[in-house]
């Protein structure tokens, strides 16, 4: 277990939504 | 069938089962796939990144899968 900031908590979620995103796309390009 | 080859699958599954919030480090992927090197493990995260399957958390080194919560 591991204890995360607040900073580094929102710095991964801002990476996930940014990935899913990026999945939706190319989902929709058919890739 | 996902549309993945075997090696990005495998990378994948290791990243998905980490229950870890900062997910897993590359070095641990390459402890865990030893018979990977680690260029190939590279070019399967890069690859994976940019289709959205994975994502860095902490730092460029750990990654975690879109998949999971």
């Amino acid at each position: 277990s591991s204890n995360l900031t607040a900073e580094q908590q929102r710095k991964i979620e801002e990476n996930r939504q940014r990935a899913l995103a990026r999945r939706a796309e190319r989902l929709a390009q058919g890739t | 069938n996902n549309g993945l080859n075997p090696n990005q699958n495998q990378v994948l599954c290791l990243i998905k089962s980490c229950p870890e919030p900062q997910g897993i480090s590359i070095q641990e992927l390459k402890q865990r796939l030893s018979g990977m090197s680690m260029t190939i493990i590279r070019d399967v995260v890069d690859f994976l990144s940019n289709e959205g399957h994975i994502f860095s958390t902490i730092d460029e080194d750990h990654f975690r899968s879109t998949d999971q919560e």
